[in-house]
């Protein structure tokens, strides 16, 4: 996916 | 999501209620700085510009906007409601934040993940954050006695980071491709600069005496 995994967090 | 994240999430929701509950309840914000709930504000609005282009779950999507429009709230409330903002402590509260501002900028300039203008914005917004609490730390200082609501929201904002950094070690260990030094390091600063006022807090709690910091 586009966003990587550290900007699934608040 | 794991649980120290989901911990961390609800501490820093619950640090905003409280704050909330404090203007609301006591129609004053004294002790509160104006400065870092701005700081806090700009951290939001730098961090959540993904919030229309990246849905990654409704959760993700209702904190953000609740964190936007609470920390925009506060502002407003300290700057423009008629009866809160004549309890705020101009004089105590002189803290140059312009100057974090511009520092956390040029530091996002510099290092970033990728030179681009949403990398540097989230970088921006990360730095930012681990510093916003400067103003209010200095503000409890001089105004030396911490009423009990300031002194829980403080606690618990500190308490919220400290959540995330056993959370990026939880993800370190299960992920493979999980690295995020920025933000790591950024976290351990931000919780660090909470170390003296855990300290005194955790003392009051246990001497069951009022919050008092050292000036």
């Amino acid at each position: 996916t586009g966003t990587s995994a550290v900007k699934d967090e608040l | 999501m794991n649980i120290f994240r989901f911990l961390g999430d609800m501490t820093h929701l619950i640090s905003i209620l409280i704050l909330l509950l404090k203007i609301y309840a006591t129609k004053s914000c004294s002790g509160i700085s104006l400065k870092t709930q701005e700081l806090y504000a700009l951290v939001f609005l730098a961090r959540y510009l993904d919030l229309f282009t990246d849905f990654i779950s409704v959760y993700n999507s209702v904190m953000k906007v609740v964190f936007i429009a609470s920390s925009l709230a506060i502002v407003w409330c300290m700057r423009r409601h008629r009866v809160v903002r004549r309890s705020y402590d101009k004089e105590l509260d002189t803290f140059r934040h312009y100057f974090l501002v511009a520092a956390c900028l040029a530091l996002a300039l510099l290092v970033q993940e990728k030179f681009t203008f949403l990398e540097v914005l989230w970088a921006f917004s990360i730095y930012l954050e681990a510093v916003a609490i400067l103003p209010q730390l200095v503000l409890l200082q001089r105004s030396g006695n911490v009423d009990n609501l300031t002194g829980q929201y403080v606690f618990f904002l500190g308490a919220y980071r400290a959540f995330y950094i056993l959370n990026w070690i939880y993800r370190y260990f299960t992920e493979t491709h999980f690295s995020r030094w920025i933000s790591c390091v950024s976290g351990l600063v931000q919780t660090a600069l909470y170390a003296d006022f855990f300290y005194y807090y955790f003392i009051s709690w246990k001497n069951n005496s009022k919050l008092q910091l050292p000036a």
